[in-house]
């Protein structure tokens, strides 16, 4: 799963999900990339959001919603993504998830759980794409 | 902060062809927010990443790939999305016209796609070589893992089809997800 935000230079903000879901699913099944909030999420006021993960589990708990929220209430990025990650863990320990949170200023930050997450970023005059590893919670 | 424009988005390795097509765009003083995620997510479902976006991966238990894609507007909170997009590959680009040309947030299934061919978007198989493959392959070693839970025949050992089978009084569904193994292929 790719979830990406975009931060223009105006202040703009957008975000968006695309899969192709889970390996041998059961036909018609959806996961979480298409639903708002849970696949990604963004509001330019404040900031965005993108997942990936066991969507089964992760669209029961909106993860870049309550992110996104979590920064509205002055978390940094990155605790808002481990907030977000801790929700999914009290009721599903064995959850994959990795969810990377960025403010309207670019301040950016990752939590995930069940393997090393990584992400990657590109703003400013860099010359190249950098990419973070987030080790498990 | 880097500073802005800014792309950010989940994984890296083939994921950053994606960041770098964003970014770059970005660069370029017509191009917006919602074009840069477009722009993004259509050059990883292009490149099909590590398989799991685009066409010819995560094929279903009928073998076939669909697609879910979603793009949101930060400052209307407009989204638009498809879910399970059948035949046809640029789904981020079927969800930006689900967003630009309805009032709706999203679209479904066949009806998506018959959506998508009205807009101008190319239909045509998902499928590949690789994803076949991994698809009989799959149906060679038992349909295992899948995700059926409560039916007969055993689907921790047997293919379907599939039929319900009456839950146990006692039956407790907090058992179902919380204790199932996440199998390396089973994530979004």
């Amino acid at each position: 799963t790719i979830s990406m935000i975009a931060l223009h230079r105006s202040g703009a903000m957008a975000a968006g999900t695309s899969t192709n879901g889970a390996g041998h699913k059961v036909p018609g099944r959806v996961g979480d990339g298409p639903i708002t909030g849970s696949g990604s999420y963004v509001d330019s006021d404040v900031g965005g959001c993108g997942a990936t993960g066991d969507g089964d589990i992760m669209m029961r708990f909106l993860p870049c919603y309550q992110a996104v929220e979590s920064l509205r209430r002055g978390m940094s990025p990155r605790a808002a993504a481990e907030d977000a990650v801790r929700r999914m863990l009290r009721k599903y320990p064995a959850v994959q998830s990795g969810v990377v949170v960025v403010d309207r200023e670019g301040r950016h930050g990752g939590a995930g759980s069940g393997w090393t997450f990584t992400y990657a970023y590109r703003g400013g005059a860099m010359g190249e794409t950098a990419v973070v590893s987030v080790p498990p919670i | 902060s880097p500073g802005l424009p800014l792309v950010i988005n989940t994984w890296g390795g083939p994921f950053t062809a994606a960041t770098d097509a964003a970014y770059l765009s970005l660069l370029e003083p017509q191009t917006s927010a919602l074009d840069a995620v477009e722009l993004g997510c259509s050059t990883c479902e292009a490149n099909q990443c590590d398989g799991s976006v685009g066409y010819g991966g995560s094929p279903d238990e009928n073998c076939e790939t669909t697609l879910d894609a979603m793009i949101m507007d930060g400052g209307s909170m407009k989204s638009g999305s498809v879910a399970a997009l059948r035949r046809v590959r640029n789904a981020i680009g079927v969800a930006r016209a689900v967003l630009e040309h309805t009032t709706h947030t999203m679209l479904a299934g066949d009806l998506a796609t018959d959506f998508a061919v009205a807009n101008g978007f190319a239909a045509g198989s998902l499928s590949t070589g690789a994803s076949a493959a991994a698809c009989a392959a799959w149906r060679a070693a038992g349909c295992q893992p899948n995700y059926r839970i409560n039916v007969t025949p055993d689907p921790a050992s047997s293919c379907g089809p599939y039929a319900p089978t009456p839950l146990p009084p006692d039956y407790d569904d907090d058992d179902d997800d919380a204790d199932r193994g996440v199998v390396p292929e089973g994530h979004d």
